[in-house]
């Protein structure tokens, strides 16, 4: 699966995210994480994510939706909003992955609860980063 | 006003054992120039849906990423693709699922949510949906990579399922 979220000058986010799914998938599965809401979200208001990994837990917790609640009714900022559903909901129920995330001020987070990621980050600011373990 | 790209590939169990340092600079080229493709339209002004999407096309045209070019194989030896896109500035957003021989899905789920009253399609009707667009179109032979047959070869005949960079089977049950 990949993905991108991006924050451009004018304060707007947007997200996108791609699969092939689960290999040896049948009976027509989908579900991997390019379902709106699920594993791919973007509100002006709070955050834009796109997120990798088993795509049926992240369909269960609404995990892109839940990010962008986090923040609009707790007040959380992007990357504890991301923590709790990465590193708390998901891996309650044994979800394994992660989420990209920015918001409209162009803070990011790229947050795994796996051995590793495939990730990269490129910012105004003259971050330029790609890594792919912890 | 600060401008910001992301991306990613795949999560899962990354064997470091398995990667050699070629392979880990060719993920992690394959990476940075997603985030030029992306930056470069946010640094001339572009809209951050027009980058996020040219950074997942990049990502999806590389063979070592599964979406796309390179994308897993199903039980039946072929490869169905999902994507999905969502604007943050009025909330739109579009999704197809199930799409084979699309050379790019997210260009397509862009065109659902730009073109369409709906906000996903999937299967043959997607396909259709592609073919009034004008949508390219690819044989199987383009999607083919020998690292995901090898995958499915050890998988083949089973009613078992991995993720896309996971190495062994989770034995596990979802849904």
């Amino acid at each position: 699966t990949v993905g991108a979220v991006a924050c451009d000058m004018q304060g707007n986010i947007a997200a996108a995210t791609s699969t092939g799914g689960m290999t040896n998938k049948n009976y027509g599965r989908i579900g991997d994480s390019p379902l709106i809401g699920c594993g791919t979200y973007a509100n002006n208001k709070t955050c834009a994510v796109s997120c990798t990994g088993h795509g049926e837990l992240f369909i269960k917790v609404v995990a892109a939706y839940d990010v962008s609640c986090l923040m609009e009714y707790a007040n959380m900022n992007l990357h504890d909003a991301m923590n709790k559903v990465v590193n708390e909901k998901l891996v309650a129920i044994n979800g394994e992955g992660g989420i990209i995330g920015v918001d409209a001020k162009g803070n990011f987070a790229l947050l795994f609860n796996s051995e590793g990621m495939y990730r990269g980050v490129k910012t105004s600011d003259g971050l330029n980063e790609v890594a792919i373990y912890k | 006003m600060k401008y910001t790209i992301a991306v990613h590939g795949g999560a899962g169990t990354i064997l470091q054992t398995n990667m050699t340092p070629g392979l880990e600079q060719n993920y992690k080229r394959g990476l940075q120039q997603a985030l030029n493709a992306g930056y470069s339209i946010l640094e001339n002004g572009g809209t951050a849906m027009d980058a996020a999407v040219a950074a997942v096309i990049v990502l999806e045209d590389d063979i070592l990423f599964n979406a796309g070019r390179g994308s897993v194989f199903t039980k039946k030896g072929l490869h169905e693709m999902d994507a999905a896109v969502m604007n943050g500035a009025d909330l739109m957003a579009g999704a197809v699922c199930g799409v084979q021989h699309i050379r790019n899905p997210i260009k397509l789920a862009e065109a659902v949510m730009l073109k369409t009253e709906h906000v996903m399609l999937c299967g043959d009707g997607a396909a259709n949906f592609a073919k009034e667009q004008g949508f390219v179109f690819e044989p199987d032979e383009y999607f083919f990579s020998k690292f995901r047959y090898d995958q499915w070869n050890e998988m083949k005949g089973s009613d078992a399922y991995q993720l896309d960079h996971s190495v062994k089977n989770t034995g596990k049950k979802f849904g």
